[in-house]
């Protein structure tokens, strides 16, 4: 299973529409302090299912919509797409090619589909369940948490072998 | 349930025993369950002893220590099972160069395996990837990708 | 006892205020009291806003830009309140390379009044030092100090 | 007033008696990972008064006592001296040369010092009260600490701020 591509538009600083493509091997994601590196890491959280404020560093879901600028006006809507190459079948799908995406509006609207076809939150965290990328992910390590797992309970570290067994 | 988590734990120990000693140049660390006899509410222990130095509680390890070794439980679960992508955000912030230099040689071997997307702002980690990307802030606040060549930083 | 704090706070929040944008290149900070009328119980809120963003809460801020707002504190206190010396242990760690080399000119600033023990792994601190020591354990487990030259960093 | 000397013999990873001479201006402190940095600022908190075992990364504060190694032996006791120049009466004393020191022995015994002569660790305290370097002091920052003060509450740095008052 392969990420092959990565767009946004209107996610936290991503105002305009964005597409980034992956290929195998490793990726670099450079660039100054406060420029959205960490930005787009959340982006993938979010598509995936990632439900928690907090955990993206909000106090509720809406602060990931592009807040505006002193230049620029906020906008209504942020929305992530991410495909994947998923011919391993390495995601719970039948399906070759996955296409994931989620939106979500000031009024509160939120918007889930998978390969165009709308859908519900719990289909998108079925799909990553088992890959070693469900919740409690570590594959996904954010910023200032690395050493976290050598914080955590016993028992939290048992809970991540566990989704991977 | 219970086999296959304990399959899954021994592989993760054997992988994080084996590779422990090659990221820190020596040493031995090991992971143990609290509760071998009750596989349902057992809890997993680390203990990470660096090169030369006595084993003490993980709390006693430095910055740089502990981050590298939670790398390692990393690289020793991908080992077991790959994820199919991996996004790593400046996890070795707090790596000195030679280190860090350890840490990329480990993503080139298992980028065969999983595909990693990694933040960075250490010359060490830039210049074993593949391609980067930049982020820039060129009209402020609004977020902005561009390529970046990898022999501009190679040279820096 | 609330009057010499009133003027405490003010003279920080002053600090803090003028410093912020030298420190960003631009941008906005504020401290303010949460009870104004109350100053045994009052606390202090800090907004920061980085240059041509808006004013968001803090914890959106990025790595960097939390790390760069908090020294920005420190350095406001320093200047009402300068402190007989100042450890710093890697609190630049998360700052880009035009980041460190702005909170490097500020140690260059505040140094006059405050001695500065500075625990770093980034270039651009260790050139802005008048003198460096180095920790080493050639002897496993067993630390050791030693002069270091400041040319063989700039050199780097 | 300006912290002039340094002494630690058995505290942490410094087994052997180790002077550290400083001098006004900027000092960095350089070495590699694990090499002993963040337990140099850490003996400087102990000798001031630190009391909190958790504080300095350990469970007890025997933690702190060198416990060998490999090839050495542990040692039985940790000792901290500090030297200050204290013209000014920046500290809280009347005298212009302050040299503090602490020990601790395995066996649980401490000795707090101050110009040789034995105090209370009350003494010490003190000594650095109002300073900016008393206890909650803004001027030892810890490694990984640094935006702490971002996640406080505004209580919390409301006392910091009266400390300096
Ligand atoms: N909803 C939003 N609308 C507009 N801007 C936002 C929004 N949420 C966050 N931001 C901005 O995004 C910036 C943070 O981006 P991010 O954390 O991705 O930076 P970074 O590149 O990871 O930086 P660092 O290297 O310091 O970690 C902040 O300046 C913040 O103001
Ligand atoms: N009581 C003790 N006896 C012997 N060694 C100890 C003791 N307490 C801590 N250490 C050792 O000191 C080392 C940590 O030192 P320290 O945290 O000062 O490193 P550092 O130079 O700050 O590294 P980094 O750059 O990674 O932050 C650890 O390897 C630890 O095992
Ligand atoms: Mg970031
Ligand atoms: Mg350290």
């Amino acid at each position: 299973m392969g990420l092959t591509r990565l767009q946004l538009k209107g996610f936290k600083s991503f105002a305009d529409a964005t597409t980034i493509e992956f290929s195998p091997g490793i990726t670099g994601i450079v660039g100054p302090n406060g420029s959205g590196k960490s930005n787009l890491s959340e982006s993938m959280r979010w598509v995936m299912g990632e439900q928690s404020a907090k955990g993206l560093r909000g106090n509720q879901m809406a602060d990931v919509i592009f807040a505006g600028t002193a230049l620029r006006p906020a906008v209504n809507m942020a929305e992530v797409t991410m495909t994947f190459d998923n011919r391993d079948h390495a995601l719970k799908s039948a399906l070759k090619t996955l296409v994931v995406r989620r939106a979500l509006y000031t009024d509160g609207t939120s918007e889930y589909a998978i390969n165009g076809k709308t859908c519900r939150l719990k289909d998108i965290t079925d799909l990553f369940m088992d890959s070693g990328l469900g919740k409690g992910s570590f594959a996904i390590i954010g910023q200032g948490r690395v050493d976290e797992i050598l914080n955590s309970k016993p028992e939290t570290r048992r809970d991540l072998i566990e989704e991977v067994a | 349930v219970a086999d296959r988590f304990l399959e899954t734990f021994q592989g993760v120990a054997k992988a994080f025993a084996r590779i422990f000693p090659i990221m820190f140049g020596g040493g031995e660390a090991r992971l143990t369950l609290t509760l071998p006899d009750d596989l349902l509410h057992t809890g997993v222990d680390i203990s990470a002893q660096p090169p030369g130095k006595k084993l003490q509680q993980l709390s006693l390890l430095s910055g740089g220590e502990r981050a590298l070794t939670a790398i390692t439980l990393l690289f020793a679960i991908l080992q077991v099972r790959p994820a199919p992508f991996c996004v790593l955000d400046e996890v070795e912030a707090s790596l000195d160069d030679a280190n860090i230099d350890r840490f990329a040689h480990f993503l080139q071997q298992y980028q065969k395996h999983t595909q990693f997307i990694v933040i960075t702002h250490r010359r060490g980690t830039m210049v074993a990837a593949d391609r980067l990307y930049g982020v820039t802030m060129q009209e402020s606040g609004v977020s902005k990708m561009v390529s970046v060549s990898l022999k501009e930083f190679a040279n820096q």
